[in-house]
């Protein structure tokens, strides 16, 4: 029996509306520790590795290691129907053929549920080595999200580049080039506008915009966003989810011809 | 023009 109550249920929708258009159908791995999803997009360009600790939720119950496969757009439809405070429920039971959702608004006192089939999907699991990067950037993740969004008009190939003078995004297209330069900021009263840039060698590294823009989907759930970066390495862009957890989007490099 | 990459060229499928 799979049973997970998520006082802020707000959080888990979020989780969904960052991922549903990267990766469609998907397994949702729940363990006695925490939910988990690890998929990589169609084309193996991007991976998603998402997880929410157990101790995010009120109550969660995991008598043995499930995996719910669901279509990620089916779900994103449900919980449309959930309200910004409501308090979500999962609940599968343990020969898993279909999972049950429940938002309860304490105020109104309503309960709506929802049933959903799962689906049978075979998962690839990925060996994600552990790596130590040679540059990790710490930013707003509003800055950021502006950023991709901004380029996109120039091209649709983003250069990043961490060097001692800073961290520049720049994207060259028909209408010309576009540069952004971000220099280390510690200043500022708020710890949510930092920017925090640690450089153990210069790395330069292409990505496609139009991937760096889907992982901007992510924003709401996390005010800073961190980059990691190693030459000729995938990029990290992870979306920490306070202590509870994280989404982290690994995007492979574009390579000169 | 550069060339989209792709993951497998970088993690192992276990």
């Amino acid at each position: 029996m799979f049973e997970a109550r998520l006082a802020n249920g707000n959080i888990f929708k979020m989780i969904v509306e960052s991922i549903r258009e990267l990766v469609v159908d998907v397994n949702i791995d729940c363990s006695t520790e925490e939910l988990s999803i690890q998929c990589m997009d169609s084309a193996h360009v991007a991976l998603v590795s998402m997880s929410l600790s157990q101790s995010a939720f009120d109550h969660f119950r995991c008598d043995r290691s499930l995996s719910l496969g669901l279509n990620l757009p089916n779900v994103s439809k449900i919980f449309k129907m959930m309200g910004r405070d409501d308090t979500m429920v999962l609940k599968a039971e343990d020969s898993a053929d279909k999972l049950m959702l429940m938002f309860e608004n304490d105020k109104s006192g309503t309960i709506a549920d929802f049933e959903l089939k799962l689906m049978a999907i075979e998962a690839e699991q990925l060996g994600v080595p552990d790596t130590a990067y040679k540059c990790s950037i710490s930013m707003p993740s509003s800055e950021f999200q502006r950023i991709v969004r901004d380029l996109q008009v120039m091209g649709d190939t983003c250069k990043i580049s961490c060097t001692k003078e800073g961290l520049k995004f720049s994207a060259t297209g028909q209408i010309g080039t576009g540069n952004i330069l971000m220099r280390q900021n510690v200043a500022s009263e708020k710890e949510e506008d930092h920017v925090t840039i640690d450089m153990e060698e210069p790395v330069e590294l292409n990505f496609a915009l139009r991937y760096l823009n889907f992982f901007t989907k992510a924003t709401p759930l996390s005010p800073t966003v961190i980059l990691k970066m190693s030459p000729g390495l995938p990029i990290v862009i992870e979306y920490p989810i306070e202590q509870l957890g994280h989404v982290k989007y690994y995007l492979a490099p574009k390579m000169e011809e | 023009q550069k060339r989209q990459s792709n993951l497998d060229a970088f993690f192992g499928l276990k």
